[in-house]
């Protein structure tokens, strides 16, 4: 039996709505130690990797593992019941045909009870290795969101070029081009303003912006984005939770 | 000319 309490059903929203724009039909793998899921969009160039810790929840039992498979689409319509600072305890079953959402306001004057029909999704779980990256970046969310609405807007390409001291971003379309160019700083009394980069080797990767266009609603859970990059190999952009990430791993484009 | 590439090759896709 699974009986996982949010303290705030936000969160639980915040999670979904961070990557249920690109992919749909999701595996939920509930055990003892929390849960975790995994899916890849239909294009198969970006991979969603979710980690929810026991630490996350306000209470949590899951005596067996349960897979809850679920159509986002389906769960967001209920999510958008309830309020944001109700608790939402998922409960089901060990073999569950549904899961039950359940939304109790803090006075518990309001309980509001949904059932959400699972399905059966055939996909495979990947045990994703540990990649060796050539440079990681950490930035504010809202620095990566804006650069990525930015240069967006011009070309359905975006550059990312690190060098030792600075991380250029760049574009190039019909319309035009441009250049952001962001150099790592320590803010002291802000540290989550900061930005940080650790370079083994200069990097230069190019990637669809409309994949960092949905990567970048990521950003609802988390004030800071790392950014790991490799030459020739996907892209990992993590958003941590404070028990567990949110992570994107995104194919570059290259020339031919 | 740019050319996406997949996952496909990196990670082992069902």
């Amino acid at each position: 039996m699974l009986e996982a309490k949010f303290e705030e059903a936000s969160l639980f929203k915040r999670i979904i709505d961070g990557f249920k724009d690109c992919v749909q039909l999701v595996n939920f793998q509930c055990k003892q130690d929390g849960i975790i899921a995994q899916a890849v969009d239909d294009s198969r160039v970006l991979l969603v990797s979710l980690e929810i810790g026991v630490e996350a929840f306000q209470e949590y039992r899951c005596d067996h593992p349960i897979t809850l498979g679920i159509d986002l689409a389906s769960l967001s319509k209920i999510l958008r019941c309830g309020n944001n600072n109700d608790t939402l305890t998922l409960i089901a079953e060990d073999t569950p045909d549904s899961v039950m959402l359940l939304f109790e306001d803090t006075k518990k004057d309001r309980i509001a009870e949904f059932n959400l029909k699972l399905m059966d999704i055939d996909a495979d779980f990947l045990k994703i290795e540990e990649l060796v990256y050539e440079s990681t970046l950490n930035l504010p969310a809202t620095e990566f969101v804006r650069v990525v609405r930015e240069l967006g807007q011009l070309s359905d390409s975006l550059n990312i070029t690190v060098t030792k001291e600075t991380i250029k971003f760049a574009c190039d379309g019909d319309i035009g081009s441009g250049t952001i160019i962001l150099r790592p700083f320590i803010n002291m009394e802000n540290p989550s303003e900061s930005i940080k980069l650790e370079m083994d080797q200069p990097v230069e990767l190019t990637f669809g912006a409309k994949y960092l266009a949905d990567i970048v609603k990521g950003s609802a859970l988390s004030d800071k984005v790392a950014i790991r990059l490799s030459s020739e190999a996907p892209a990992l952009f993590q958003f941590d939770l404070k028990a567990g990430f949110l992570q994107f791993f995104l194919a570059p484009k290259f020339n031919d | 000319k740019q050319r996406q590439s997949t996952l496909t090759g990196f990670f082992k896709l069902a």
